[in-house]
């Protein structure tokens, strides 16, 4: 699974 | 949020501020990549295009606005206000020797043709070489100051640091991102041998230099 809508990393 | 990010974060954090203490305290900005800090600042920028368009809490985007900001006082400091002191004639890492590869790299492979997406691609895939102009020139020189050197520790620290992260999701919520992670393998990687020397030398109170 991709991570479109969830880059909560730096 | 786990403990291995959030540390990682920090030590992010330490390494950049680490750093503009060195230039603003010495007055100096010698023996630090130009380059390197211009690479970093390129990496913020394209990765943190989604600051305005994409809320995800209050610590990101103050961690976003801060590490953007450290990196272009960075560079002002660099190129500006202490450019005389800056040691350009070892800054001389080919750039496109990095550049056209993780441009290519980043429209090859990514999770979608978007331009945020392939811009945020790019951005890891640079990151995991930005450092490399700063390690190439202090194998030329053979020496680092010792205060560069706990800045080049804290930014290995960081990725390493974020693999241990990504184990964690990986294990408690099976959240795992191939980009990211090969990436972070390989930017890794390139501080292993200045790991080996900043253990062996600079922890036991010897400046770094090289034969």
């Amino acid at each position: 699974e991709a991570r479109f809508d969830q880059k909560d990393e730096l | 949020m786990n403990v291995f990010r959030i540390l990682g974060d920090l030590s992010h954090l330490l390494a950049m501020f680490l750093l503009l203490v060195k230039i603003w305290r010495s007055k100096s900005c010698a023996g630090i990549s130009g380059k390197s800090q211009i690479l970093f600042a390129l990496v913020f920028t394209t990765r943190y295009l989604d600051l305005f368009s994409n809320f995800i809490s209050i610590y990101n985007t103050v961690m976003k606005v801060v590490f953007l900001l450290c990196a272009y006082v960075t560079v002002y400091m660099i190129y500006w206000k202490f450019r005389k002191t800056f040691d350009i004639e070892n800054d001389t890492f080919r750039l496109e020797f990095l550049l056209v590869p993780v441009i290519g790299l980043s429209f090859l492979v990514n999770y979608s043709y978007t331009p945020t997406e392939v811009l945020w691609t790019f951005s890891i895939y640079l990151e995991s070489v930005a450092i490399l102009p700063q390690l190439f020139m202090i194998s030329k020189t053979g020496e680092a100051e010792t205060i560069t050197t706990h800045y080049l520790f804290f930014l290995g620290l960081y990725r390493a640091l974020y693999l241990a992260n990504w184990i964690w999701r990986y294990q408690t919520e099976n959240f795992y991102d191939q980009i990211s992670v090969v990436s972070g393998v390989v930017q890794t990687i390139f501080y292993c041998d200045f790991f080996y020397l900043y253990v062996t030398k600079v922890l036991k109170g010897k400046k770094l230099s090289l034969p």
